[in-house]
C-alpha cells in the first residue's frame, strides 16, 4: 500500500501527510521506525500507509476513508498539524498536495 | 548492412536518415557490433505501457514495472476520454521495440528490457513521484520521464521534498551503487516563451536533461534554450519535418504504430536508449559518468543554438569501453548571502559577487566544475520581468532566468534553486557573478534580492586531468577501439536489497480475506456439527441402560471421512477388563460393524 493508498484510506485526493521521523538505525532500525509511525499516526488519527518507496524514516499518513464537510476538512488539517509540529519524533513533514504534472 | 522487416523501419529517419545523411543519432554501427542495451532495463514512467503488443511483450520486464495509479504490479495503460493514455507505449516503443517481427518499429536499444511505471494516470503527489523514482531501483537502470511541470511560460516547479530524496538517493543506492540514471524531457514551452530553468527536473544536477531539435538540426517552434539542458537530440518539429515514428498503442484509436511522436517527450527516450546502449558496454558507470560522457562528446548543431548539441552516437556509446569513472562528487556551497538589494528598473542591472578562494575549495578537493546552481530568494510584483544571468570565474555566462512575458506571478522566488551546466570542465576557484535586470515596465515597484546561496559541484580532477580525458576520447571517438578487444575490466556493484518484500495488491488481499472468511466460516459449522452430533449420541439414554446402539452411518458421511468425528462418545469395555477408547484407531472402532457375529460374541458388553 506504500504510498498510493489502499482499501481502507482516502486515495491522493483526501489529506495526507508526508512524515520524516528521527529513529535509531541499523539492524531493527525499520521496525522502529514503523512503530514510531503507527504510534504518530494513532496521535493523529490517521493511519498509517506504510514507508514512501525506499525513503528510510519517510512514512505517509493518510486520513481514514469517509465524507467530510469542508469545515471539518479544515479542523482535520490543523489538529493533524499541530500534533506533527509539537510531535518529538518528526523531523519534518509536508501535506501532500497534487502536482501538475503534463506529458511533452 | 542493418536489415529489418519491420514495415516503419524505413520511416524511422531517427535511426537512419537516408534523406538528410547525418541527420540521425547513426545508431546502426553501434547495432552492427551487437551493442544492443542487452543486458540493460530502462523504464518508462508515465501514463503506461501497453506491454502486450508485439513490439514490446518480448523485451518487457514485469519485474521493474508497477502501477501507482492502481497499485497494482501491471503498468497497462487505461483508455481515456482524449484516447490520450498512449504517451508512455510510444516513449517505450522509440527506446525498445522488437525488430524484425513485422509488426512496426525498431526501438534504440532494441536488446534492451523496458518496463513501465504508471503514475500519470490520476492524481499526483510529491510521495508518489518520490515512490517511482525509486521504484525496483535494483532492477530499473535508466528511468525516461517525458513529462513534468506545466511548460506554460508561468509555472516554476519541480520536484519537491520527498522527490529530490527520491532522485538523490537513486543515484547513491541504486543500480547496485553505480546510482540510477533519470533522464527528463525539457524545454517543450517554446510557444509560450517559456524557460526550463523554470522546472526543477530540469536544474536537478541528478537528472540528464535532454531536449529536441528537428531533422534540420534547428530549434523546433516548441523548444527552449536553457542552461541546465545537458543535451538535445532528434524529435518532430514544424509541419514540414517528420514527427518521430514508432510503436504506439492498439487500444481506442491507436493502430500499434504511429508517425506522430513529437516534442521533447520523443527525444529524451532516444537519449535513454542510447544510455542504454552505453550501459551495456561498460555496465559499471555511474550517474555522473553518464552525464560526462554526454557533456564530452556532444556536438553543437547549430550555430545559433548553443544548447543543441546531439552526437554521433556511433563513437559516443563505444567510448565507455576506455571510459574509467570519474573521481567523487566534490561541492562547495557558500554560506547564505543576505542582499536586501533593490533590482534598479532601469537597464542597469543589478550585480553582487561572490569570491570562492582556495582555501574554500580545500576542504572538498573540488577542482574544476561541473553544475553550478544559484538558490535566490527575490521578491518582485511581476515574476516573468526577471532575467537572471550567472557568470563563472571564466567570464562564461549562463542565462539561467529568462524573462517570461506570461508569467505575472507577483511572488517573485522563494529558494528557486537555477542550475548551469555551461561551466563543465572549467576551473572552480574565482569570482561568481549574479547579474539580475528588471526587464518589465518601469512604472513598476521594485524588486528586492533578499539572498542568495552558491552551490558548485564538480571533481578533484584538474584542467590538465579534464584535458587528459578530452585527449583519450578523442582518440577513441576516431574508432581506434573499434575493431579491438578492448575492454576494461568493471567493479562488482554492491549488493543492496530491493524493496520490503512483495507488497500484497488490494485485490490479492481481497481474495485472501474471503478465503479466510470462508475457511473460518467453515471451520466453526464443522466444529458445530461435531459437537452437536456427539452430545445428541452421548446423551441417549438408551446407551446408558443397554447395549450401544451405533447410529447408522450413511454412505455420503464415509465417503467424506466425516463418520469419526460423529461416532458415539462410548467408554467400551472388553471381556479381559481392558479399556476401549476413542483414542483407539478407526479400525477399532470400526470392529463391531465389520466383525463376523462370531467374533462379535463377548465383546457386547460394551458399555456407554
Amino acid at each position: 500500500l506504500v504510498g498510493a493508498g489502499g482499501p481502507g484510506v482516502q486515495g491522493p485526493r483526501g489529506l495526507s501527510w508526508a512524515v520524516r521521523l528521527d529513529g535509531p538505525e541499523g539492524k531493527g532500525a525499520e521496525e522502529s521506525l514503523e512503530r514510531r509511525a503507527d504510534a504518530l499516526a494513532q496521535a493523529t488519527g490517521l493511519m498509517n500507509a506504510g514507508r514512501i518507496g525506499e525513503l528510510q524514516g519517510h512514512y505517509l499518513l493518510v486520513q481514514p476513508a469517509g465524507h467530510r464537510q469542508a469545515r471539518q476538512v479544515e479542523a482535520v488539517r490543523q489538529q493533524v498539524e499541530a500534533v506533527l509540529a509539537r510531535h518529538e519524533a518528526v523531523r519534518w513533514h509536508s501535506e501532500q498536495r497534487l502536482l501538475k504534472r503534463t506529458k511533452r | 548492412s542493418v536489415h529489418f522487416n519491420d514495415p516503419k523501419y524505413p520511416q524511422q529517419w531517427h535511426l537512419n536518415n537516408r534523406r538528410s545523411p547525418g541527420r540521425d543519432i547513426n545508431v546502426t554501427g553501434v547495432w552492427e557490433r551487437n551493442v544492443t542495451g542487452r543486458g540493460v532495463t530502462v523504464v518508462v514512467v508515465d501514463d503506461g505501457v501497453e506491454h502486450t503488443i508485439q513490439d514490446i511483450a518480448p523485451n518487457y520486464s514485469p519485474e521493474g514495472s508497477y502501477d501507482l495509479n492502481s497499485n497494482d504490479p501491471d503498468p497497462m495503460p487505461h483508455p481515456d476520454l482524449e484516447n490520450g493514455n498512449h504517451h508512455g507505449t510510444r516513449c517505450a516503443g522509440e527506446i525498445a521495440a522488437v525488430p524484425n517481427n513485422s509488426f512496426c518499429a525498431v526501438g534504440v536499444a532494441f536488446g534492451s528490457r523496458i518496463a513501465g511505471i504508471r503514475v500519470l494516470d490520476g492524481p499526483l503527489t510529491d510521495s508518489m513521484e518520490a515512490v517511482a523514482f525509486n521504484k525496483h531501483y535494483q532492477i530499473n537502470d535508466i528511468y525516461s520521464c517525458s513529462w513534468g511541470p506545466d511548460d506554460d511560460g508561468k509555472t516554476v516547479d519541480g520536484p519537491h521534498q520527498l522527490g529530490k530524496a527520491a532522485l538523490q538517493h537513486g543515484v547513491i543506492a541504486g543500480r547496485q551503487g553505480f546510482g540510477s540514471i533519470f533522464v527528463v524531457a525539457s524545454g517543450n514551452g517554446g510557444q509560450h516563451n517559456d524557460n526550463c530553468n523554470y522546472d526543477g527536473y530540469a536544474n536537478s544536477i541528478y537528472t540528464v536533461t535532454i531536449g529536441a531539435v528537428d531533422e534540420e538540426g534547428r530549434m523546433p517552434f516548441y523548444a527552449e534554450e536553457c542552461a541546465s539542458m545537458l543535451a538535445v537530440t532528434f524529435s518532430g518539429g514544424d509541419k514540414m519535418l517528420r514527427s518521430i515514428v514508432t510503436t504506439d498503442w492498439d487500444l481506442q484509436k491507436g493502430t500499434g504504430c504511429t508517425e506522430g511522436h513529437t516534442g521533447t517527450s520523443a527525444a529524451a527516450p532516444l537519449a535513454a536508449g542510447m544510455i542504454a546502449l552505453m550501459l551495456q558496454v561498460r555496465p559499471c558507470l555511474t550517474w555522473r559518468d553518464v552525464q560526462h560522457i554526454i557533456v564530452f562528446t556532444a556536438t553543437r548543431v547549430s550555430p545559433s543554438q548553443a544548447d543543441a548539441r546531439p552526437g554521433p552516437a556511433h563513437f559516443r556509446v563505444l567510448i565507455p569501453r576506455v571510459w574509467t569513472s570519474v573521481p567523487y562528487l566534490a561541492s562547495y556551497v557558500s554560506p547564505v548571502l543576505k542582499e536586501n538589494k533593490a533590482i534598479p528598473l532601469s537597464a542597469r542591472p543589478l550585480e553582487v559577487l561572490w569570491n570562492v578562494s582556495r582555501m574554500d575549495l580545500d576542504m572538498s578537493g573540488l577542482k574544476t566544475l561541473e553544475h553550478v546552481a544559484v538558490t535566490v530568494s527575490i521578491t518582485h510584483p511581476r515574476r516573468g520581468s526577471l532575467e537572471v544571468k550567472l557568470f563563472c570565474p571564466s567570464g562564461m555566462m549562463s542565462l539561467i532566468g529568462a524573462p517570461r512575458s506570461l508569467d505575472s506571478d507577483p511572488n517573485g522566488f522563494n529558494d528557486w534553486t537555477f542550475s548551469t551546466v555551461r561551466c563543465w570542465g572549467e576551473r572552480a576557484k574565482g569570482t561568481y557573478r549574479l547579474v539580475i535586470r528588471d526587464v518589465g515596465d518601469k512604472t513598476s515597484q521594485a524588486g528586492v534580492l533578499r539572498q542568495w546561496q552558491l552551490i558548485l559541484y564538480g571533481s578533484v580532477w584538474s584542467p590538465v586531468d579534464i584535458r587528459d580525458r578530452q585527449r583519450l576520447l578523442e582518440s577513441a571517438m576516431s574508432g581506434k577501439y573499434l575493431h579491438d578487444g578492448f575492454t576494461l575490466p568493471c567493479p562488482p556493484g554492491l549488493n543492496i536489497p530491493d524493496e520490503n518484500g512483495y507488497t500484497i495488491t488490494p485485490n490479492t488481499l481481497k481474495t485472501l480475506v474471503l478465503i479466510g472468511c470462508f475457511t473460518i466460516f467453515w471451520t466453526i459449522y464443522y466444529l458445530l456439527e461435531v459437537y452437536l452430533s456427539q452430545r445428541n449420541v452421548a446423551f441417549r439414554p438408551i446407551c446408558r441402560s443397554g447395549p450401544c446402539h451405533w447410529p447408522q452411518r450413511s454412505q455420503k458421511a464415509k465417503e467424506e471421512g466425516t463418520e469419526l468425528e460423529s461416532v458415539p462418545l462410548c467408554s467400551s469395555q472388553d471381556p479381559d477388563g481392558g479399556d476401549w477408547s476413542l483414542s483407539q484407531s478407526r479400525g477399532a472402532l470400526d470392529v463391531p460393524q465389520l466383525l463376523p457375529p462370531d467374533l462379535l460374541q463377548g465383546k457386547e458388553a460394551q458399555m456407554c
